[in-house]
């Protein structure tokens, strides 16, 4: 397999990342109360 | 130090990790933000190790558990007081080691 930088995977990641920075802002919003 | 800066801290020495993995063509940085993520929203080991399987099929799961293993016990250290550049700087000389460059000379 070649390069594994593809432009898919790179989204993929992105909106992982996004899931989880929303789940780590719900637990700290949960703290907070 | 605020859990902010322990993030911050945990995704360099996570991207100064990555960067010692040879052949890995991803963006370094998103994927130690990615790790670090995992982590403080409670994963394990094994857990983040599986996720990011799936995710990078060209890595050996060896190589993504040693990067796992080495940022639980950054977050480790740092926990403890030891500094990030600290951190950094052993895990370089130990991919200078890996990659088979000299280790920086020490006097």
């Amino acid at each position: 397999k070649s390069k594994s930088d593809s432009p898919s995977k790179m989204k993929l990641l992105k909106k992982k990342i996004e899931e989880q920075r929303e789940i780590l802002q719900k637990t700290h919003h949960n703290k907070q109360q | 130090m605020s859990q902010e800066q322990y993030t911050e801290h945990l995704k360099v020495i996570v991207a100064e990790k990555l960067a010692g993995i040879p052949n890995f063509n991803e963006d370094i940085k998103y994927v130690a933000e990615y790790i670090v993520l995992l982590i403080v929203n409670g994963g394990t080991v094994e857990s983040v190790v599986e996720e990011l399987a799936t995710l990078f099929d060209s890595v050996s799961r060896d190589t993504l558990a040693n990067v796992v293993q080495t940022a639980f016990f950054a977050l480790e250290a740092l926990q403890q007081g030891e500094s990030a550049e600290n951190i950094v700087s052993k895990i370089r000389m130990m991919n200078a080691q890996t990659l088979g460059q000299p280790a920086v000379a020490q006097q």
